[in-house]
């Protein structure tokens, strides 16, 4: 399984399991 | 023989699923970049929307100007035809007084 | 013992897929229905923004009208002036015809 992921847009940390960062709702693989 | 076939299938659906959430999260970023553009756009359109109300209060103005201006000029109409008929009466007056 | 515990490990990854997978899904579905309103709002943005080029028109006609009678006040002003002079001078033609 993957580790956590920061977002590229807001770089908040997310849980490994999200598909949306918690924070912009912007997708793990979405660029900036 | 049927274990090893099951670890075969979780094996093969452990991938399917794999490639399934890879396939949704390439469909999340085309839609999340349908959707910068969308909010892009709208951006702009709201800075041309602002442009409405400047364009009603000049409209505004102009009317107001127009309007104040025919009212001027039908003034100054009336003045001219009260103006045209005093002539008329002094012309009369001194045709009488340079026949007298 | 470490067959069991990779068993386990695989059953919990796999339903953590399962769970990614859904959220993923779930997320599509509120991307579009995200989508579903920008596109709207842009659709009656688009609608008020073809107000504009009307407002423009407007706003230049009223801007030619008031040109338009702002001439013609002038002109009338002129003539105006004119005619108050022509009295002046009939005017003193008469008192002198008057007085002679």
């Amino acid at each position: 399984s993957r580790g956590r992921w920061s977002c590229q847009a807001c770089t908040f940390e997310n849980e490994s399991a999200a598909v949306l960062c918690s924070v912009c709702e912007r997708p793990r693989l979405a660029g900036k | 023989e049927s274990k090893k076939r099951n670890r075969g299938m979780d094996r093969e659906q452990f991938e399917d699923l794999k490639q399934q959430l890879q396939q949704a999260e390439e469909a999340l970023v085309s839609k999340q970049e349908y959707i910068d553009k969308l909010k892009e756009e709208a951006e702009q359109s709201k800075m041309v929307l602002e442009e409405i109300p400047v364009l009603k209060a000049q409209a505004e103005i102009f009317k107001a100007d127009f309007l104040a201006e025919r009212q001027a000029r039908e003034n100054l109409h009336e003045q001219k035809e009260r103006l045209q008929e005093q002539l008329q009466q002094l012309r009369a007056e001194l045709d009488g007084a340079s026949r007298f």
